[in-house]
C-alpha cells in the first residue's frame, strides 16, 4: 500500500471523530480506497468509512490487506503531523507496521513513523442498500446544536419526520424541549439550507449519547445528512471529498 | 419507556 493525502488534516479529524467510539480498527485496504467499519462495544452504534483512492494522490495497493490499528495509538502519531502536511501511508504485504510520513509543504521538514499492527478478529456486519423513508440535510453545526443543547435535558431524542418538517423533542427531570425544522433554502448559503424529502412519515427515538459522539465529525464536513426509516437503525452521513464518507449507524430505541 | 436495540437485529453478521 502507498497512499498519500495531500492535507493530514483530513485523516487527524476522521480519526479523531470515531476514536471515542471505536478503538481498535481493521483499515480495509484495496484498489477502491480504505475501508473501515466497527462497532461500538455495546453494539449500538457503528462507524463506517470509506476512503476512496480518488481522495489520495497517488495511491497504489496492490494486494488486499487489512491493517488492524489502536485508535489511541494512531491518534498519538497524528498529533505529530500538521493538518496541511502532506501525509504518506505505507504498507508491505502481510505487515508487521504501517508507515506514516509527514512532509511539510513549505519546509524541508520530513518526518517518519511505523505503528505496530494488531490482529483484529472483528465482526462485519452487512448494510443492506436501504430506500429510507426520510433524509434529511442540514448544516452540520445546526445538527451538533440540536444534539447538545437536548442531551443537556434528557438521554434520548424523538426524531418525527413529517411533511411539515422534522422535530427533535426530549423529555428529562427538569422538562422537555423540542427542536423543530422546516424545509428551508437559503438563496445566499446552500450551505445552510434544510433539504427533506420524505416518502413515509417516521418517528423514532434514540440515545442522544451517541448522536453527541456522532457530531464529533462535524468538522469534516458542513452538510450532515440524516435518513430514517420506522424501525431501522438512523444513518448519520458526513460526506467528504471525492466520493468518501464517514457514516455512522445508530440503532433505535424500541418502546415495551 | 424503552429499550436500547442493538445492531445485529438489524443487519447481519457476515
Amino acid at each position: 500500500l502507498e497512499a498519500r493525502l495531500e492535507q493530514a488534516a483530513m485523516l487527524k479529524r476522521v480519526v479523531d471523530a470515531i476514536k471515542d467510539l471505536v478503538q481498535d480498527c481493521n483499515f480495509d485496504c484495496n484498489d477502491s480506497g480504505i475501508a473501515l467499519q466497527a462497532m461500538d462495544n455495546s453494539h449500538v452504534a457503528l462507524v463506517s468509512m470509506m476512503l476512496k483512492s480518488e481522495s489520495f494522490s497517488p495511491f497504489r495497493c496492490d494486494r488486499n490487506i487489512a491493517l488492524g490499528i489502536n485508535l489511541t495509538s494512531l491518534t498519538k502519531v497524528l498529533r505529530a503531523a500538521q493538518g496541511d502536511d502532506i501525509l504518506t501511508l505505507k504498507a508491505e504485504d502481510a505487515p508487521d507496521v504501517v508507515n506514516l510520513t509527514f512532509e511539510s509543504p513549505e519546509s524541508d521538514r520530513l518526518s517518519e513513523y511505523d505503528i505496530k499492527l494488531m490482529d483484529i478478529d472483528q465482526e462485519h456486519l452487512g448494510i443492506p442498500d436501504t430506500e429510507y423513508a426520510a433524509t434529511i440535510t442540514l448544516p452540520s453545526s445546526e445538527f451538533s446544536r440540536i444534539t447538545r443543547d437536548l442531551s443537556a435535558l434528557s438521554e434520548s431524542v424523538a426524531i418525527e419526520c413529517t411533511k411539515e418538517g422534522v422535530k427533535f423533542t426530549c423529555t428529562g427531570d427538569i422538562g422537555n424541549g423540542s427542536v423543530s425544522l422546516r424545509q428551508h433554502t437559503n438563496v445566499e448559503n446552500d450551505a445552510k439550507s434544510v433539504d427533506i424529502s420524505l416518502t413515509e412519515p417516521v418517528a423514532l427515538t434514540f440515545s442522544l449519547k451517541y448522536l453527541v459522539n456522532f457530531c464529533k465529525a462535524a468538522g469534516l464536513s458542513d452538510r450532515v445528512r440524516l435518513c430514517l426509516s420506522n424501525e431501522v437503525p438512523l444513518l448519520v452521513e458526513y460526506g467528504l471529498s471525492n466520493n468518501s464518507y464517514l457514516r455512522f449507524y445508530l440503532a433505535p430505541k424500541i418502546g415495551d | 419507556s424503552s429499550q436500547q436495540a442493538r445492531l445485529e437485529g438489524f443487519f447481519q453478521v457476515k
